[in-house]
């Protein structure tokens, strides 16, 4: 279970530099 | 919502976005923005801190949102000119504030403020060297004169 939580902590975290990235028109 | 332990570098960033709100928004969105940078490398990953950065990313799309007729917002070249004329201007006001011997609270307030603006300009890239300098003699400045009415000592 370890592995699976830190998979979706990394998804989470990824979301929310898409989010950033997002907001700043980098993407 | 209350700040993780762990996010504790970006209190003072996010305290001056609070007080900016209403008198700039432009300064209280950059420094937001800055605070999510910090904390999404101090820690993006454990529960608290992500619930923690989530809310503060809302509030800057929210924001965005809001003040999209703004070009200090929608072109982040403009926003970095705002971002620097403004930490210069209270850097200038407390430097004039201290040469001129008025020693207050204020002044060592402005002299803090204007540090973590000119940490706030690192959002658009690397900093000058000369607001690198401005930096740390606000810093230093807003240390020595806190310890100096705080002993009963003049500044010199």
């Amino acid at each position: 279970t370890g592995s699976v939580g830190t998979s979706v902590a990394s998804a989470e975290q990824d979301e929310l530099s898409q989010r950033l990235a997002k907001l700043r028109d980098q993407v | 919502m209350a700040l993780p332990p762990q996010l504790k570098p970006i209190q003072h960033h996010l305290r001056t976005a609070q007080e900016h709100d209403k008198r700039d928004p432009v300064v209280a969105y950059y420094c937001r923005l800055h605070a999510m940078q910090t904390g999404m490398k101090l820690d993006g990953k454990t529960p608290e801190c992500r619930k923690f950065l989530v809310k503060l990313m809302d509030q800057l799309e929210m924001m965005k949102k809001e003040l999209s007729d703004n070009e200090s917002i929608s072109q982040e070249i403009v926003g970095n000119a705002h971002i620097e004329n403004y930490a210069l201007k209270v850097f200038l006001y407390a430097d004039s504030e201290d040469r001129s011997g008025n020693f207050h609270k204020n002044l060592i307030k402005s002299f803090y403020t204007s540090s973590l603006l000119f940490d706030v300009l690192s959002v658009f890239g690397e900093l000058s060297e000369e607001n690198i300098q401005h930096r740390k003699y606000a810093k230093w400045k807003a240390a020595y004169i806190h310890n100096c009415l705080k002993n009963g000592e003049t500044p010199q």
